[in-house]
This record gives structure tokens, sequence and C-alpha cells, in this order.
């Protein structure tokens, strides 16, 4: 298709490319993608972030770059360029303001998303994240179908039971697209009181182990749930954790 | 239409039709929804939920009927009977195992959302809740223009401000599609930690007045943060508070 060939021609600049995903909202998906591209770029490398969701865009405003404006140019539609020089591409960068809904159907949003694969000047690129909306519909499809060689997918879960349900269906998305699993982030695993040191599991907790050994794919690790990341997400900084965020950067 | 006629004529038994909605995954809307069924159920209604979250359903597991199925009758599809004679619908009771995912794109969506409109057969209800699926697409969009006389939406949201900007889309998604909002349930307010007694707010604090300010609705109240919550979630067991489930219950 001359599509496909004009999104091969976009993205041939680019090393890898990391879908993140869950299937379940709420769990960090956001978080886990702006702060693995943080924590890239603070290495050196060429990182770009394109937000796939087009109903709920978080990543403008936790990578501090909200109400920023995309531009065309002969060149194709040039990125924002947020902390650390990371490229980023959002819906909430297009427009009117970033309260207006998106009211689109399945073909519309598509649409939308091809148009922003052919058009889109990445440039070179060591790294593209891609964060995947809630659920395995018309975005992820479009991503999983369209992007030539996805490097693979990290799978962000939170303990409990209720989401390993619906995070095993987006695993089993990914097999059957064959979009190769690196592996699993568990978020939200227990809060540490600060007045005496023990960790509550709010959520509950062995989800993410649990759901790795399920699926035979690797655990990356644990995040708990911190005030300071809820903090550092509504101001738009990197919150650079000791947790999985090494080993989920090294793939 | 044809199919708007059959779907009046499955719901003209019902009372009043109520949307739990929120644009943002992950902040409860599944729980209000269960719990106030079953606080609704408890008060002696008669009560349904239909799961419109299709590709991450958690309303079979939160309600205490996990892999049970959906029967069709020369009366119409029979929903599943759940505790406290609570009337229950979701795409879970319809597939081959409940880590299959719906991989459907918008028009096959709308289509079986749709079928089950037309063909549930709901009989004499006091309340209908209906849980839906974060975003603003296809399965909103179907609900919100083919089920007559709404009687109003229940706004779920977390206090942090990323969830803030996502909610407030579907606010103006509710207003555009002239669904009157019954107010905001601001959940998963603040940790109380048993060995001080002191209320740490992870998500931030505030956010869902600021909200119902903004939006010039009522503020329902809120839920804390709290790990019997999720507990009861995940074993399907009613978790009775005494928080806004009150003020909520009486809409
Ligand atoms: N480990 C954590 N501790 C505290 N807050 C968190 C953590 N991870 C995410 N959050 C907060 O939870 C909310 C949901 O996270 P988000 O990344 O938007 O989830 P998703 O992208 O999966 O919908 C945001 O307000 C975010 O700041
Ligand atoms: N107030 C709360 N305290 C603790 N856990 C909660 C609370 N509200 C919801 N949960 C848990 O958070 C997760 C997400 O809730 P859910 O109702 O599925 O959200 P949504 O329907 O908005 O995606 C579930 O595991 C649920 O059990
Ligand atoms: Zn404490």
């Amino acid at each position: 298709q001359e599509i496909q060939k004009s999104i091969e021609n976009r993205l041939k600049g680019v090393k890898y490319k990391v879908a993140i995903m869950s299937g379940k909202g709420g769990v960090g998906k956001s978080f886990v993608t702006a702060n693995l591209a943080f924590a890239l770029a603070f290495k050196g490398k060429k990182v770009a972030v394109l937000d796939a969701d087009f109903y709920g865009p978080s990543i403008p405003k936790m990578m501090g770059t909200e109400g920023q404006r995309v531009f065309a140019t002969d060149q194709g539609l040039m990125p924002v360029v947020g902390p650390l020089g990371v490229k980023i591409v959002s819906v909430d960068f297009m427009l009117p303001d970033d309260t207006t809904p998106v009211i689109w159907r399945g073909p519309m949003l598509s649409n939308a998303m091809l148009e922003l694969l052919e058009n889109v000047n990445w440039g070179e690129l060591d790294y593209l994240l891609i964060d995947l909306p809630p659920g395995t519909g018309d975005a992820p499809l479009t991503v999983a179908q369209m992007i030539p060689n996805i490097t693979g997918a990290i799978i962000v879960t939170i303990p409990s039971e209720v989401s390993q349900k619906v995070v095993m269906k987006s695993i089993n998305f990914a097999k059957r697209l064959n979009i190769p699993i690196l592996g699993i982030v568990e978020n939200m695993s227990g809060f540490t009181c600060p007045c005496d040191g023990k960790t509550y599991p709010i959520f509950g907790s062995g989800g993410g182990k649990k759901i790795a050994q399920e699926a035979g794919v690797d655990f990356l690790g644990s995040i708990p749930l911190d005030p300071r990341i809820s903090e550092c997400n509504d101001k738009g900084l990197p919150f650079f954790i000791e947790y999985p965020e090494s080993p989920a950067a090294k793939s």
C-alpha cells in the first residue's frame, strides 16, 4: 500500500520502537512512558514519544509541554521538543484546547492516527516510545498493523486481580499481532508510610509477578505508590526512580 | 429508525437510566457502579448493570459473577442475576473465556452494543446503571445516541491534576450530547494509615471539588483509598461505605 510505504519512510531513522501498553486504564502507562523517555534521554539517547491515546492524552502535561503546538513545514509535522530534548507528538498539541473532547468513532480515529504516522518528521532516533490507550481497539490495532518492525511492548499493571484479568487480554492481543513482549512492570505496588516505614499493599500484591509467570515473560520490576510521583506528573517533571526504570530502560 | 424503536421497547420498563463515566481509566468507575448497584438493591430497588466496557470488562468479577453466561430465550437475552438480585450484562458473559481479547474496531463494537440494547430483556427496573469505558469514542457515543431519555451521568475522578484534564473532556462530552450531569464522585482521595490515623493524599487532593466548581455541577462526595475496597472488588463482594454512596445512591 501507498500509506504503508510512506510510514516506513518516516520511521526509517528509528532504531527501536517500543509500545507501552496495558489494556487497563489508570495503571501508570503514561507515567512509565514519560519517565522511561526522560531516563533514556538522560543517558544521551535520542528519544521521542508518540501519545497514541487520543481520547485521554496525559503525556503533554506529564512531560512539561502543555499547550504547545505541532507545526507543519515542508519537511512534515515537526514534533514538540520537551525537557532533555525528548520529541513529543500528541493530539492535544493539535486541539483548540486540552479540555476539548475528541468525539470520534473508530474510522475517524484510525485515519487521524495514519495522518500522524505518515506526516510526522521524527528524524534520527534511538527510541520511539508509543504510549497506547486502554483497550484493544482502533488505536492499538492501527499501531500494531501499520508500524513496521516493532521492537516490543512493555506491559504495565497494578497488583489487583481485577486489573490482571484485563491486562491478560492485552498480552494475548500482543501475542496475536506478533508484537514481542519485553516484560511486565508492576506499578503502585504498595505505599510505604513515612511514620513507621511499613508498606501497605493498597491494591493487593504479587499481581505483576503472577502475570509474568502465566504469560511466560520477564518481570521487569515494581514501582511503589508514592505521592511524589503523582506530584511530579502533575508538574511535568521527570521523577527518576531506582526501581525498574533501570531494567526497563535497558530494554 | 427500526433499531431505535426496538431499543425503546426493551427499555420501556426502566425508570432511571444512569451512566457512570469518567473519560480516564482506572479511577474506580466499575467499583462505584458495582457498589451503587448493591446499595440500591439493598434498599429494595430493582437494579441492573450494563457493563459497556467491551475491551476491559471488570463488572463480572467485582459483582461475584465471573464465568456465568447470558442465555438467549424466545423473550430475548436473559441477564445474569448476581448478589442481591442485581441483573448484569457484560461481554465477558459471551466470550469463550475472560482472557480473550476483544479485538474489534469501532463499527464492530457499535454493532455488538446495538445487538445487546435491542435484545436484552431487562424486565421492570427502578435503575439501569451503565458502566462506560474510558474515552469518548464508539461505546459512549452509541450509548448516548441510542438510549432514550438518559436520567443522567455520575462522573468519577481521582484527585490528580493529570486525571482532571481528561475528566473535563468527558464532562464536555456529556454536555454536548445533552446528558444531564448528576454530580462528581472523587475516589482514592487519600490513604489513612492505621498506625497513626494520618491521611496521606497519594494522588493529591481537592481535584474533585475543583472540577465540580469549574463544570458547575454537584460534588457528591469522596471515597478514600482503602485496601479493603480493592480486596472486596477482587473477591466480588459488596463494600458498603458511608461516603458518597448515600448521596450518589439518592440520585
Ligand atoms: N507509582 C505511582 N505513585 C503515585 N501516583 C502514580 C503512580 N503511577 C501513576 N501515578 C498517578 O496515577 C494517575 C494515573 O497514571 P497514568 O500514567 O495517567 O495512567 P495510564 O496512562 O495508565 O492511564 C496519574 O495521576 C499519575 O500521576
Ligand atoms: N477507593 C479505592 N481504594 C482501593 N482500591 C480501589 C478503590 N477504588 C477502586 N479501587 C481498585 O482500583 C482498581 C481500578 O478500579 P476500577 O473500578 O476497575 O476502575 P475503572 O472502572 O475506572 O477502570 C481496581 O483494582 C479496584 O479494585
Ligand atoms: Zn503510617
